[in-house]
């Protein structure tokens, strides 16, 4: 985007790159796919549902809350095991991680979506939208859940998921950036290993440029739940302080 | 370092995958 040529890197070393940013999605991906498997992707039975339906509205917000600071927090486990990712200031370090950690959370919901069912793994089984009603904000969760599904339809191996979310992880764009550049570099590495990983799993079908556009849908769903929150928090000011769970807060609190 | 307490905590200490 500056002029500056995307570095000159070696099918060796992107071979590398992918490596080490697959190993660290596998040892911090929250949820084995064998895990899930075993659990014959249990759906929610309907008088569950009702009880998730009937609960005040600030309960089911502190109960997501919880659900998505612990998936957050494995995420900032998976960029921690990316080399070059701790060699950065940590204002950059805490700057990416705050505006990427929920949007790489949204990208790994994929792997534990049923697609037949329109359901996700939430809270032991798989619950479909109608369980998030209490929240309010049905129409930010069909967003969730299309996103999801749409994630679903590429079929991404667990690789592509991993470099797909280093490349989010790492967007050069975020405000406050102290040394941008390096950042960029990274960026570039990790598109690069991407586009490696993808030809050489003959994925022509145009698949980068789907995920391209979805960086954009990611900025989209991260923002919409920043104003639900607002919204929420304009209502029960206290919940938030007293029950959410302080990384949440430190995150999206501002 | 003070708004951000806990996600310095996070990058500081040293998580092996069992704890994960």
């Amino acid at each position: 985007s500056n002029g500056e040529t995307s570095p000159t890197v070696s099918m060796a070393e992107l071979d590398h790159l992918a490596h080490i940013i697959s190993k660290s999605h596998l040892e911090t991906c929250q949820h084995l796919r064998e895990e899930l498997q075993q659990m014959n992707w249990q759906n929610l039975l309907q008088d569950e549902v009702e009880s998730y339906q009937s609960k005040p509205r600030e309960v089911m917000w502190q109960l997501c809350a919880v659900k998505i600071t612990e998936a957050i927090q494995y995420v900032v486990e998976f960029a921690k095991r990316i080399d070059g990712f701790m060699d950065l200031c940590q204002n950059d370090q805490i700057v990416l991680l705050k505006a990427g950690s929920l949007e790489v959370v949204f990208i790994r919901m994929c792997r534990v979506f049923d697609s037949q069912n329109n359901t996700v793994y939430f809270d032991g089984k798989f619950a479909g939208p109608d369980a998030f009603k209490a929240l309010g904000c049905d129409d930010l969760i069909t967003s969730v859940f299309d996103f999801a599904k749409s994630m679903c339809l590429l079929h991404l191996t667990e690789e592509e998921l991993a470099l797909f979310s280093a490349f989010v992880l790492f967007s050069a764009d975020r405000s406050w950036l102290q040394e941008k550049l390096q950042v960029e570099k990274m960026q570039q590495r990790t598109h690069l290993a991407l586009q490696h990983i993808l030809q050489k799993n003959q994925r022509e079908d145009g698949v980068l440029n789907k995920l391209r556009c979805k960086v954009s849908a990611l900025r989209s769903l991260c923002n919409r739940h920043t104003e639900k929150l607002s919204a929420f928090r304009a209502i029960y000011p206290d919940v938030i302080r007293t029950h959410f769970p302080p990384l949440y807060k430190e995150l999206f609190g501002a | 370092k003070e708004k951000h307490k806990i996600l310095h905590q996070l990058l500081q200490n040293s998580t092996s995958p069992v704890d994960l």
